[in-house]
């Protein structure tokens, strides 16, 4: 119904809009109707990172359409908030300060819901309170070891 | 309602019977290239009710079963299963007075699928049902992967409208 | 003609036999007619990363399948190879071995080919002989900056 | 045939006149999200001959001029220039002699679009032929983005093919 999908689109608009600058660490971003019929309306991104113009998110960088789109899906996410939200490494084409952004953003999230998200990030692991490794130290077998980060990135460093 | 473990039996690569303990609300999982973190990943999906094969990233259903490596034979059952505290007493239904909420899938190699709610045998709609205002679900938005970003991205308008329906 | 597209396909195929351990630390892969008429036979590209059962592309992990693409990609680029080599973002979905993998390979290219690569990765910033990096001080206009890694590095470590 | 340098302006955020010193054979380029990096490459790849607006993520061939941010005005004119040091001789047909080859292409907002070889006015066919045989072109596999490994990723057997037709 019209007003049922105007509802929708209102609380889907209005966490986009508080989502988009935390993620972004400023800049602006809304959703558009595309046409008056509520029947048969399209609906556009519109987004303005910090410093830039506003328009479609068809225009931006790479890393700023992932970051945009994530904004929008976490906001499509509350509108009906489960108990937990995984994410599968959302943040792999993300620069070190959009990381840190995402993750405090994950961070606050996880005030109220349990955030469970895959990653190969560094600043992603070490902003987890518990860290799950998955290893096929036996080939072709999938076994959990608890991650003591500071080893981990001990290891990795060169 | 609070997710506390996530078990899996058989399911992909977990041939081991394994136990995911979600003893924290900010969980990182990670590891090497082809590990196994997406397949766990795809056992949420799959317990919650997922029926299309393409969703799990194989061609049949078949293919979530442990399908063998160089050192162990394939098996032939697969099975999820997803524990949550209820003592907050905000799942519903007939389900509102279980302190724990234990909802279980099995698969095997002769196409039977069966679903389990606290050990009892149900249907799939059973599940659904049961998360139903919760916001769990296969299609959910509680599951974020590359390929939904991906989508959104190159979503037109009427396509992102149809985002919109699908979660009002 | 048919010759053309054996010649070209052996050609192609031999590359990515080589390519592939080299990027995967071991394993092994090769492209398959899927006919035998060669005018109207399609590929298929077969991989084994290391421990694992041969099987096609598509049943591959993210990052597995995008290094396996990336030596399809540098076989494919070495049939008709150009001065120089450009690659975007090119290691995100990698993990971290894979990442140095992927570095040492660029490197040995580089004896012959001018390789230029956008990156997000540390690793891959490390193994560069020289980083040019670009910024947007100014909102919307680009500038390149040399950048001294260390000093990078060390404002970017938390 | 070694590229010496790549020089952009008015190109799209790279409003200034920018030259890229190509020194090294092992070149990396970092930065922010949306700072340009990308826009480099859609440089290079245009100045080659790039004819399609939607392979230099763009709905018309106008959306390479900078057209404006929040302290400068649009401009009217985007050109870039690729210089090869040819003393090795390899670049043959008419040019073989130079020691060094300029490649620049130029647009202006009314549709013009004009290419210069060592600063002479040519056609767009008189760099495509420069390139025969280079390994060199707009589309050729000399440019891996992310979009094409996604597009081997994806291709069915018989889209690869064509991928190896073009290519040989
Ligand atoms: N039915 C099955 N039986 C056994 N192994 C399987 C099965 N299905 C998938 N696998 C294996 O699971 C592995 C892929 O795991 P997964 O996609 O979870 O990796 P990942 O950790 O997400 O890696 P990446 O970081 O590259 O995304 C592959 O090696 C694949 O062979
Ligand atoms: N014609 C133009 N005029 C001015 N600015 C432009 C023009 N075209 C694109 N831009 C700007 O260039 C920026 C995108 O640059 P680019 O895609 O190169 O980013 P990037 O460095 O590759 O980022 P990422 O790491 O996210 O991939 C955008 O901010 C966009 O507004
Ligand atoms: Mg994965
Ligand atoms: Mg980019």
């Amino acid at each position: 119904s019209r007003a049922r999908f105007k509802e929708t689109f209102d609380r889907i608009n209005s966490g986009f809009q508080s989502f988009f600058p935390r993620l972004f660490g400023g800049g602006s971003a809304y959703l558009e109707l595309t046409e008056h019929d509520l029947l048969t309306t399209g609906v556009s991104v519109m987004a303005r990172p910090p410093g830039k113009r506003n328009s479609t998110i068809h225009l931006l960088s790479g890393g700023e359409k992932a970051l945009t789109a994530v904004a929008l899906l976490f906001s499509l996410f509350e509108l009906n908030p489960a108990p937990f939200c995984l994410l599968d490494e959302v943040d792999a084409p993300l620069d070190d300060a959009n990381v840190e952004r995402y993750c405090e953003t994950l961070t606050t999230l996880s005030d109220k819901t349990q955030m469970i998200y895959v990653t190969h990030n560094k600043i992603s692991m070490e902003t987890a309170k518990m860290l799950i490794g998955v290893t096929m130290t036996e080939p072709g077998v999938s076994r959990l070891v608890a991650v003591d980060l500071d080893e981990a990135l001990e290891m990795a460093a060169r | 309602m609070r997710l506390k473990t996530i078990k899996l039996a058989g399911f992909k690569s977990f041939v081991d019977p394994t136990t995911i303990p979600v003893s924290s609300n900010l969980i990182g999982i990670c590891g090497p290239n082809g590990c196994g973190k997406s397949n766990i990943i795809d056992a949420v999906r799959w317990v919650m009710g997922e029926s299309s094969a393409k969703n799990l990233r194989g061609d049949s259903m078949a293919d979530v079963i442990f399908n063998g490596s160089s050192a162990r034979k394939p098996i032939g059952q697969a099975s999820v299963e997803l524990l949550f505290d209820n003592s907050d007493g905000s799942v519903g239904g007939p389900y509102a007075s279980y302190a724990e909420i234990s909802i279980r899938r099995e698969a095997a190699r002769d196409g039977r699928s069966d679903y389990f709610l606290n050990k009892t045998r149900c249907r799939r709609k059973d599940i659904t049902d049961l998360f139903l205002g919760t916001g769990l679900g296969p299609r959910a938005y509680s599951i974020i992967e590359q390929d939904m970003v991906t989508r959104v991205i190159e979503a037109k308008p009427e396509e992102l409208r149809v985002f919109f329906e699908e979660a009002a």
